[in-house]
């Protein structure tokens, strides 16, 4: 799965997410990417979410929603792309990841999955990681 | 307010022989979809940019390199929304699109409708002029390896796909 969020210049936000799905899927199987709340949501009174992982659980617990009510809640992005997947996890056994921005600007790249490869470019800087907690930079 | 652009690739196991070239995808979509917002682009704009070039990059499973069906076919899902108006737009199960974001977004612009599906979904495109492509250009190596290894009786696709907790 690949996504992405963006905020502009007039603090609009939006998010795109595109899959091929799960490996060997059964012929038809349609996973959360192209529910809305789900693989992707945007909203520009609380952010936008694009979402990664195991599909089944990500729509058990509309983890793009969830995370956005979270914000609308006082919650940070990091914060609230944290308590989202850790419900997930816990609720439903779900591993996955999110990016999440909010209409300022502050931004999130967060998973409960070994790895995801990520990358933001804000201010003529790119940041970008692969495993928790990586934050390298490069001017741009 | 600064503008910004966040991309990710899929939350699981990347493999070592393909963490470089991953890192390398989710920079250069980054840079891709910055650059639509440094030039007075949308976000709607930028993130369709930014996702439009993860899936031509054949190291990530969505477009070029999407995983294959129980039956070695490649069915890809999309979704858009912006948040202005909460305009969304969505296909499911298409074939032979080399970009299903881009069609999404059509879905978004062009109809009253939130999500269309399979062959509704390529009568669309048609309709619209999106050009169809062979699915072998959609398929890579590595996708028809992992595919073969899946099949065995006691695989464990999601396993396989997602690996262990971080």
């Amino acid at each position: 799965t690949v996504g992405a969020v963006a905020v502009d210049r007039e603090g609009n936000v939006a998010c795109a997410t595109s899959t091929g799905g799960m490996l060997n899927k059964m012929e038809g199987r349609v996973g959360d990417t192209p529910c809305i709340g789900s693989g992707g949501y945007a909203d520009n009174q609380s952010g936008a979410v694009s979402t990664t992982g195991v599909g089944e659980a990500i729509m058990k617990v509309t983890l793009a929603r969830l995370i956005l009510f979270h914000m609308e809640q006082g919650q940070s992005v990091e914060a609230a792309s944290d308590l989202g997947l850790a419900h997930m996890k816990s609720r439903v056994g779900g591993l996955g990841g999110v990016v999440t921005v909010d209409p300022q600007g502050r931004w999130a790249a967060r998973f409960n999955s070994l790895q995801m490869a990520w990358a933001a470019g804000q201010n003529g800087t790119l940041h970008y990681g692969l495993y928790a907690g990586e934050d390298f930079t490069q001017s741009m | 307010m600064l503008p910004v652009v966040v991309v990710h690739g899929g939350a699981g196991h990347v493999p070592r022989t393909r963490a470089e070239q991953s890192l390398s995808g989710v920079c250069s979509a980054a840079r891709g979809g910055y650059a639509v917002l440094r030039g007075g682009g949308s976000s709607m704009d930028a993130v369709v940019e930014a996702v439009r070039i993860l899936e031509n990059d054949p190291h990530f499973n969505a477009g070029c390199g999407s995983v294959l069906n129980v039956r070695g076919d490649v069915e890809m899902d999309a979704i858009v929304m912006d948040g202005r108006t909460l305009s969304s737009g969505a296909v499911s199960a298409v074939r032979n699109i080399a970009n299903p974001v881009q069609l999404a977004r059509l879905v978004m612009d062009k109809t009253s409708h939130a999500c269309l599906t399979a062959g509704g979904a390529q009568q669309f495109a048609r309709s619209l002029g999106v050009p169809e492509v062979p699915q072998e250009s959609l398929i890579t190596e590595y996708s028809r390896m992992r595919w073969k290894k899946n099949l065995a009786p006691d695989a464990n696709p999601v396993e396989c796909q997602m690996g262990k907790m971080g």
